[in-house]
């Protein structure tokens, strides 16, 4: 409502007391890349959980994950939807009731992995969805 | 231990620092196979532990797929194209290659006759084989079926002979007497010629599935132009006692017809 934004604007602008309303947008360092949402690299091993027996290929999968802060202001390598954008600046101003975005994954890609079954006959099948290869807000 | 470093090669804050516990390699173990769709963990029999050819022609698609998969280039139908070779089990042609691209899996399949039939001279030489569908999950439909044989030189008797290598369905069997037939491919060959010999099943494959009671195997049986049957051994077909990499096997490929939701664990 027009209240409540006259009075996030006017709050956003003032100093804080007490930290209620959290940091102010200049206390965010937008280049500080460590902290920043993004893809970390992750291994899932078979060879590891032992089944190299049944598991024809591969030995392993670079699975990733995503980890990192989604907080203002948003930069361009964290591939922040529009709507990831708006939410961090709402939850500057009213970070009790608006969390920040997810950092998560944005795209996805299949494997093929190649077993044998209890018969001996063997399986080449592709899994959707096994590997991380973007992250971002949202 | 690089799964342990982000791309930085920072240890990540969040990280576990150790080996995974026995408890949490049971929970990794049980969580994935319930993504690959397996009620348990299989036990295969392998032979001499090696491969034999059916696991050799699947590791060749698994590798033109992780190539595809990597490179998402279009011009990858010319690699799995290049890679077509006479020294091991034959690649798919252009056709399969649209298969291989569009299937969601593919399996093959061992024979599960153990020994080649030795009959009287009264009666006409074939080779069964049979093949396990059972393990075939439901909503998957056959797109591509082929029957494989790999024929070596045939035997010196007829090495200057034509041959007609005739490719059954077994629709009925009976105690007495031969078994009734439908015959899905025949097909001449000169008696010196060696490589893998692809037969098209499609049709039948889809019966087996469809209707398991069905499935009664194929057989293959070998004239000489004049005629004469003449074994399978004789016509130069790898059997039991051949090469690992020249076994016969059936390769399947299927496309998913209805989709799967995995239930909550």
């Amino acid at each position: 409502s027009t209240n409540k934004r006259n009075k996030n604007r006017n709050r956003a602008t003032q100093p804080q007391e007490g930290g209620s309303r959290g940091p102010s947008p200049a206390d965010y360092n937008s280049s500080d890349h460590n902290t920043a949402c993004r893809r970390h690299e992750l291994y899932v091993s078979f060879r590891e959980l032992g089944w190299q027996d049944w598991i024809i290929a591969p030995e392993g999968y670079a699975a990733n994950y995503c980890g990192g802060e989604c907080v203002f202001p948003l930069n361009a390598h964290m591939n922040a939807t529009n709507h990831a954008i708006v939410q961090t600046l709402v939850h500057l101003m009213n970070p009790e009731n608006v969390p920040k975005p997810c950092c998560a994954a944005t795209k996805l890609h299949a494997i093929s992995v190649l077993y044998f079954d209890d018969n001996s006959n063997v399986i080449l099948k592709k899994y959707k969805n096994m590997v991380v290869r973007a992250c971002g807000c949202h | 231990s690089n799964y342990l470093f982000d791309g930085n090669n920072e240890v990540h804050p969040s990280f576990i620092h150790r080996r995974l516990r026995t408890h949490e390699k049971r929970e990794m173990q049980k969580e994935i196979l319930s993504i690959l769709g397996l009620p348990h963990r299989p036990r295969p029999h392998l032979s001499h532990g090696k491969y034999n050819s059916a696991p050799l022609f699947m590791l060749d698609l698994y590798n033109t797929i992780s190539s595809e998969e990597k490179n998402e280039v279009e011009g990858m139908l010319e690699q799995y194209q290049s890679m077509y070779t006479t020294q091991g089990p034959r690649l798919a042609k252009h056709q399969e290659n649209a298969f291989l691209n569009d299937a969601d899996m593919v399996m093959s399949f061992v024979n599960l006759v153990e020994y080649d039939r030795e009959l009287s001279p009264h009666r006409m030489h074939h080779k069964e084989f049979k093949f396990n569908l059972s393990q075939i999950p439901e909503g998957e439909a056959v797109t591509a079926s082929e029957l494989r044989l790999y024929k070596e030189c045939a035997n010196q008797v007829v090495i200057n002979e034509t041959l007609l290598l005739s490719v059954y369905q077994v629709v009925q069997e009976h105690p007495n007497r031969e078994a009734d037939l439908f015959l899905l491919e025949s097909r001449r060959l000169w008696a010196a010629e060696e490589g893998w010999l692809e037969f098209d099943i499609l049709a039948t494959s889809n019966l087996w599935v469809m209707s398991p009671h069905y499935n009664l195997g194929l057989q293959i049986r070998v004239e000489t132009s004049s005629g004469r049957s003449i074994s399978s051994k004789e016509a130069g077909l790898v059997g039991r006692d051949g090469g690992l990499e020249k076994q016969p096997f059936m390769v399947a490929f299927f496309k998913v017809s209805e989709v799967h939701i995995r239930t909550a664990r």
